[in-house]
């Protein structure tokens, strides 16, 4: 990836990144499309070999030499099932990527340095990925979709083999975890201490819409990074309005083209008719990605314009590889054409594009639209998503056998492309994951989450709150409360060193799942071995010793006390003080408020009693407020964000 | 394969395998019976069981024999 690992704050000369030795020898596994392994992010410059304890391997099948694997790319399994025509199932097995989803979130993560990369000359720079001298072990179990006999079979081989890390990108609506096999085969993953962290999905910005809410593995939501790609649209009205866009023209024809007549269509299949677009420019009433390009361009249009006309954008667009003059509009913008093109009998338009690539003046991170959002929805007590990271015009490497746009009208190869989601997201912290598993090799996957979650950022780069890209039409924008960034945007520097952590183990996970009141037979599938619920947890699931804290109101209950225990992480004695952020009407208070370590890994546990007093009655059921409560002394800040339900 | 067939997976509890059998593998297959050849994976490590193209119905019947914890008909989750 170009920018976005140092937009986390990474540096190559200090921090995180020397600190980790760049997470030399952590294996990360990814479940997904599979790998292009030809690229040049999965160079093994200067990694020594895979250690000897590793069970992975690379396979040996037509369309995949197992010589094509290497120092960085240590594994390379299939898991794809196939439908046949003739009916039966088969087993493609290649891991070779076609789909090029599996190729971007691997390099991503664990990419090796690249002293150039691009698309269409957009995004370009050196590139990395957020952990280079990690490797990466890519078991493919996904085609258009990913079977869950397949990512299972995927994951069992994954953890098998000696995975460090599991990061997949991939997500279904939520069940109950018992129903849930994607529960079931990461709890086996965390009981072998491997590291699973999954995107959050991209159903947002509606709630709750979150997935993979389970409490023992890492929830990500995406975020804007601070780089667009501009280009402006000129109304007949003289009125300018900026999107994005990926087209690329030398900049003689960009300025040639004049104005151009305006028509507007759904942009669907049957939509675009010669007759009704042929040189004019399309506006596509609704986001309908670059291959709608090809459709237009087809029939003879002479640009298209998309416009996301939902709630899911508030100036984040995704930028898009169109094939012919275009781009996308926020649904700002979209709604200032709209009402020219209303106005006017005859609309016309021009295009601009500069084809730059601006980074550094819009404000960022963001949380994008299309990020799914908590509360969770099969525990409400456990905060989901639990962080945001970079998910947005994400450029990383791409398959051979794919085009950027995804369309097979598209003729167009590319070596990186530039993509948006949660599955972005994903692979970032999962490299971050990767630098602090080689820092600190004896961290359990819990301490890593929570050193992941207590240094995350609520602010910008600016040092403002975290904007949520939904929550406003223009001008007026609001906070990205924790329900859609979780605990903040990951930063790799503070995470390496927090002081403190909250750590989890198997057993809180079973006693978590007690209190749900699972049967014997439902525990089962997580713990074969059980024979009955020991104990649950005292004061309910919001007592499971998590990095955030939910505290739910029910309308009867105005007080509600929370524990939580921490462990010191940092090599000498530490004392820390207790700061609380809490909303009006709310008393906090935390006991004790100063806490002494003395020696590493010391355990100390503390009370919060969240008190609602008199006025708090008048919030409305069903709203959410927020707060935190933090952990300080000269060197740490172990912040953990808090959401009010009443 | 029955055209009404689809992939299941079978969440077993080894800890019940009856003795009779030396491995998992051979239990298993005994569960599956005629369809032993239908098993697609078998899961040993994160969890325990099998997959197996299997119809509605035998799926039903699979949940009731001893050892078996769950049934799942297969599904598909989507990258984001």
């Amino acid at each position: 990836t170009t920018r976005s690992p140092w937009f986390m704050g990474l540096h190559d000369d200090f921090g995180a990144w020397p600190d980790a030795e760049f997470g030399d020898g952590v294996i990360i596994g990814f479940v997904d499309t599979g790998i292009w392994p030809e690229r040049a992010s999965f160079n093994d410059a200067g990694l020594s070999p895979v250690r000897s304890t590793w069970r992975g391997k690379c396979v040996d099948v037509p369309g995949f030499n197992a010589s094509l694997c290497n120092n960085k790319l240590v594994g390379a399994k299939s898991f794809v099932t196939v439908e046949l025509e003739a009916g039966g199932l088969l087993t493609d097995p290649s891991p070779r990527d076609i789909a090029g989803h599996g190729t971007h979130v691997a390099s991503t993560a664990a990419g090796s340095e690249v002293p150039s990369a691009d698309l269409f000359q957009f995004a370009g720079g050196r590139a990395s990925g957020v952990a280079r001298m990690a490797r990466i072990a890519m078991y493919r179990a996904c085609n258009r979709g990913c079977f869950t006999s397949d990512v299972v079979a995927a994951i069992d081989a994954a953890v098998t083999d000696g995975v460090d890390l599991l990061s997949m990108s991939i997500a279904y609506p939520v069940e109950p975890f018992y129903n849930d096999l994607l529960s079931v085969a990461t709890f086996g993953a965390e009981r072998r201490g491997v590291f699973v962290v999954l995107a959050g999905g991209n159903k947002g910005p509606t709630a709750p819409t979150v997935s993979n809410v389970a409490p023992w593995v890492t929830t990500v939501g995406a975020a804007t990074t601070d780089r667009v790609f501009p280009a402006t649209l000129t109304l007949g009205n003289g009125v300018v309005l900026t999107g994005q866009s990926l087209y690329n023209i030398p900049f003689s024809q960009s300025q040639g083209a004049g104005m151009i007549p305006l028509v507007r269509t759904s942009c669907g299949e049957y939509d675009l008719t010669p007759d009704k677009v042929m040189g004019k420019v399309v506006v596509c009433s609704q986001d309908a990605g670059a291959s709608a390009g090809f459709d237009v361009e087809r029939a003879g249009g002479a640009g298209i314009i998309s416009v996301d006309n939902t709630e899911r954008f508030w100036d984040t667009v995704m930028a898009q590889p169109f094939p012919l003059p275009g781009l996308l509009l926020s649904s700002a913008g979209g709604k200032k054409l709209a009402d020219y093109m209303s106005s006017v009998a005859y609309p016309v338009a021009s295009f601009n594009f500069t084809c730059d690539t601006v980074t550094g003046e819009n404000r960022a991170p963001m949380v994008a639209g299309f990020s799914s959002r908590g509360p969770n929805p099969i525990v409400p007590e456990i905060l989901k998503p639990d962080v945001i990271a970079p998910g947005v015009n994400i450029l990383a490497a791409w398959s051979g056998a794919a085009s950027p746009s995804h369309s097979e009208m598209d003729p167009r190869r590319v070596e990186y492309n530039i993509l948006s989601g949660t599955s972005m997201a994903c692979p970032h912290v999962a490299g971050v994951a990767a630098l602090i598993k080689k820092r600190h090799g004896d961290w359990t996957p819990a301490m890593i989450r929570s050193a992941l979650m207590t240094t995350a950022g609520p602010l910008d780069k600016d040092g403002r709150d975290i904007v949520d890209s939904s929550s406003a039409i223009g001008a007026v924008v609001m906070g990205a409360t924790p329900l859609a960034a979780g605990a903040g945007l990951v930063l790799p520097r503070l995470a390496m060193d927090p002081g403190l952590v909250y750590d989890a183990g198997t057993q809180d996970y079973v006693d978590f799942l007690c209190t749900l009141n699972y049967t014997v037979e439902q525990m089962r599938m997580f713990v074969p071995e059980l024979s009955k619920c020991a104990r649950t947890i005292p004061g309910g699931v919001a007592n499971l010793n998590y990095p955030s804290f939910v505290v739910v109101f029910d309308g009867r209950t105005r007080v509600r006390t929370l524990t939580r225990t921490l462990t010191l992480v940092s090599a000498r004695p530490e004392s820390y003080n207790v700061t609380v952020a809490a909303p009006d009407g709310v008393k906090v208070t935390v006991t004790p408020a100063t806490l002494e370590f003395r020696w590493p890994k010391e355990k100390r546990s503390y009370s919060v009693q969240f008190s609602s007093e008199a006025e708090a009655k008048a919030r409305p059921a069903g709203t959410w407020e927020f707060g935190h409560i933090a952990w300080e002394n000269r060197k740490h800040r172990v912040r953990s964000p808090v959401a009010f339900k009443w | 394969h029955p055209s009404t067939s689809h992939t299941y997976i079978v969440l077993a509890n080894h800890l019940a395998k009856p003795s009779k059998f030396d491995t998992l593998e051979r239990w298993y297959a005994s569960m599956a019976g005629k369809n032993s050849n239908r098993i697609r994976y078998t899961y040993g490590t994160v969890m325990h069981g099998f997959a197996a193209r299997l119809t509605d119905g035998e799926a039903q019947r699979m949940a009731t024999v001893p050892g078996v914890s769950s049934v799942y008909k297969d599904r598909v989750y989507h990258t984001q």
